[in-house]
């Protein structure tokens, strides 16, 4: 996947880091000290259409031969995570009670086109 | 709006860049929340004691058998554990003791849940640690009764009834796994732990009131599967 710069227009992850106490909630939340809420931007041309690694599937390849067979037909294309990773917490709950969960699927570590 | 910015993939105004992070902020809050069922922030949390969360890790590290049977939150580093039944969310909840009502033969003890956990998790497993401070000579009888509300929250029905013989001090275990998956229906979840000894031998447990003896409950506990829609 590709990391967006300042300037970047094709599709890319934007990191975007929350700090839990810039938020207050340092409190409640023991660990991690923030959250890596990192998303996807960017253009999609068709061109970069499911570019085999970027987001390949087998839905990626029957919409390849669509696009091959008629242009017209072709869809949109759209930026969307192809990777990501649980989001773990230590927290106190409302009973002051200390859990630990794992959030799955909460960071995105890359993106890439249909 | 920014000046004459445009989104690139959909030509929607693009936010300043101020209001952008104002709105993905407030967006990290909900999805956190979301994710863990949690309606809002939990006000102010009264941690417990460091000395007691310390003897309850301590616990829970010297009774490794294997890693895998210890709680997910003492396993080494922050990061996720692969664990069976992965891909539906689990949780470890480490819960300590409020004393209740005692008296010179008995000792009450509670523990509460949050109502969102109790609702949307299967409990697991869940056990309860108790220390005994110096029983007198010989072995010390204790009765050791699980108490839950009754529905209506009014009265407390016996869920079980254990009897020991303290030998010696120290920390024992008890699987209250059952007690705790019963309190899932009710309002505010709490499981009541009540203490029995014989009235001219004093309560093994009274003696140490100090922080890194109090009893905690630790319970693992996964989301339940949403409903399986059958197909007609």
């Amino acid at each position: 996947g590709v990391d967006c710069g300042a300037d970047s227009r094709m599709c890319c992850r934007q990191e975007f880091f929350v700090d839990f106490k810039e938020i207050g909630w340092e409190d409640w939340i023991i660990q991690p000290e923030g959250y890596h809420m990192n998303y996807c931007a960017g253009l999609c041309p068709l061109h970069m259409a499911g570019i085999p690694g970027l987001a390949a599937s087998f839905h990626t390849a029957v919409l390849n031969r669509i696009k091959a067979a008629s242009a017209a037909a072709a869809v949109d294309s759209c930026c969307v995570p192809t990777q990501r990773r649980p989001l773990s917490l230590l927290y106190y709950d409302r009973d002051s009670n200390i859990v630990k969960t794992d959030i799955p699927d909460m960071i995105v570590d890359s993106c890439g086109c249909t | 709006a920014a000046r004459g910015e445009r989104c690139p993939a959909c030509g929607v105004a693009a936010l300043a860049p101020g209001t952008q992070r104002d709105v993905l902020l407030a967006l990290a809050k909900q999805s956190i929340l979301t994710k863990l069922r949690l309606p809002a922030r939990p006000s102010a949390p009264q941690p417990p004691a460091r000395g007691a969360l310390l003897a309850a890790l301590r616990r829970l590290r010297e009774q490794r058998s294997d890693t895998a049977a210890l709680p997910g939150m003492l396993r080494d580093g922050p990061g996720p554990h692969p664990r069976p039944g992965m891909g539906l969310q689990e949780y470890e909840i480490l819960s300590f003791a409020e004393s209740g009502s005692s008296t010179s033969r008995t000792v009450h003890l509670h523990f509460r849940f949050s109502r969102e956990l109790a609702r949307s998790t299967e409990i697991l497993q869940a056990t309860l640690y108790l220390f005994w401070a110096a029983p007198s000579p010989g072995a010390q009888p204790v009765t050791i009764r699980l108490l839950r509300p009754d529905p209506a929250g009014t009265n407390t029905t016996v869920a079980s009834e254990t009897r020991l013989e303290v030998q010696r001090p120290g920390w024992t275990t008890l699987d209250v796994g059952p007690a705790v998956r019963s309190l899932s229906g009710q309002e505010s979840p709490r499981l009541t732990v009540e203490l029995e000894v014989l009235e001219d031998c004093g309560s093994p447990l009274l003696a140490d009131h100090s922080d890194s003896h109090r009893p905690f409950v630790v319970a693992q506990a996964r989301a339940r599967t949403p409903h399986r829609v059958r197909r007609r």
